[in-house]
């Protein structure tokens, strides 16, 4: 959900923050085999220019900002979403009795950028 | 209405199927993990790391490398066959053992890239060693449900091979034998499997029904998914 901020919102930039994805908190431990969990990470801070010109952005984005300074009533500012993900694999046991090793893409967020 | 104990909520059941997941519903497993399937997800682990390779030396995106085969999901089945083998129809056959492999699990967007069958005797040290033997490996012929008696008359022959030992794992690559290359998407595979003495000779009494007792038969499976896999990236 885009919220709107201003550009002296006390938010810190859009950055990738640490997010453990544990697979005992959420109750799949007893069959995903490994890894117990992993570091999957999230997006969070604001998208204002030009603070995020130091961030991957598309030109889209920039003049999104563009107009949210002028119209932050009707424009909201670019979104902190991930534009570099990494993948892992995981391993586990399904309903079968079957032990499986998946390879899953776009696990792990690496960069995150203004879009 | 509250879920049953034990029961997915809605919520859980549509993350789990969007992940291609498909949980145990009952008490948690306690069959161990198969080692080549612990090679195989340490491998995967590593080749996932950042690394300051050049872009010829980057792994295959969708390859599993150890097997050399393209792929994004490995299953390691047991074989589902009678517990207890019959015993031999005739004088020379050591082990007369049906193999059973439930293969409902496979999606239809899969391809499959490797069926490996794996058969593990044990260390039969003692079982006449310098013996030598013939294997035979048949494919059940017709359907047949789970749990229902193989018609043993109904097979066709896959494989004849002699072995100088039955000390290390025997591995068959199923595919390159004819099974399962074309578009009829397998179920199940039904074998009987056939252990004989290459040469005359005396084996130790019940040396026999060791062998049908301590053989672990399992199959490798690969497949591909392309929905789940990424090309690499263009150059521009």
């Amino acid at each position: 959900r885009a919220t709107h901020h201003s550009p002296d919102s006390p938010d810190p930039p859009c950055a990738a923050r640490q997010l453990y994805i544990n697979f005992q908190e959420v109750g799949w431990h007893n069959w995903i085999i490994a890894p117990r969990g992993f570091m999957a990470n999230y997006c969070q801070g604001h998208c204002f220019f030009p603070t995020a010109t130091k961030i991957s952005s598309l030109n889209h984005a920039v003049m999104q900002s563009l107009m949210h300074s002028v119209a932050p009533a009707t424009t909201p500012p670019p979104c902190c979403v991930p534009v570099k993900l990494s993948p892992i694999s995981v391993l586990f046991y399904d309903n079968s009795d079957n032990v499986v090793l998946r390879h899953y893409e776009d696990m792990v967020v690496d960069e995150c950028g203004c879009r | 209405a509250q879920p049953q104990p034990g029961a997915l909520s809605p919520q859980a059941s549509a993350l789990l199927q969007t992940l291609g997941l498909s949980p145990p519903s009952g008490p948690p497993p306690t069959r161990p993990v198969p080692s080549v399937m612990w090679r195989l997800f340490q491998r995967g682990t590593e080749a996932a790391e950042p690394q300051d390779l050049p872009q010829e030396s980057q792994p295959l995106p969708c390859h599993v490398e150890e097997l050399g085969v393209p792929g994004n999901i490995v299953r390691h089945v047991l074989d589902g066959g009678a517990s207890a083998p019959p015993e031999p129809a005739s004088g020379s056959l050591c082990l007369e053992k049906p193999l059973f492999f439930n293969l409902s699990f496979l999606d239809l967007k899969e391809q499959l890239t490797l069926v490996r069958l794996e058969l593990n005797f044990g260390a039969p040290g003692d079982l006449a060693p310098d013996q030598g033997w013939e294997l035979s490996l048949a494919q059940a012929q017709g359907p047949r449900l789970w749990g229902q008696p193989l018609h043993w008359h109904q097979r066709e022959v896959l494989l004849s091979r002699t072995v100088p030992s039955l000390r290390d794992p025997l591995y068959f690559d199923m595919l390159s034998l004819g099974l399962m290359g074309n578009s009829t998407f397998p179920h199940n595979l039904s074998l009987v499997l056939e252990v004989l003495p290459a040469r005359e000779g005396a084996l130790p009494p019940g040396s026999c029904s060791m062998l049908g007792r301590s053989l672990e038969a399992s199959l490798l499976v690969v497949t591909l998914d392309p929905q789940l896999c990424q090309p690499a990236p263009r150059k521009r």
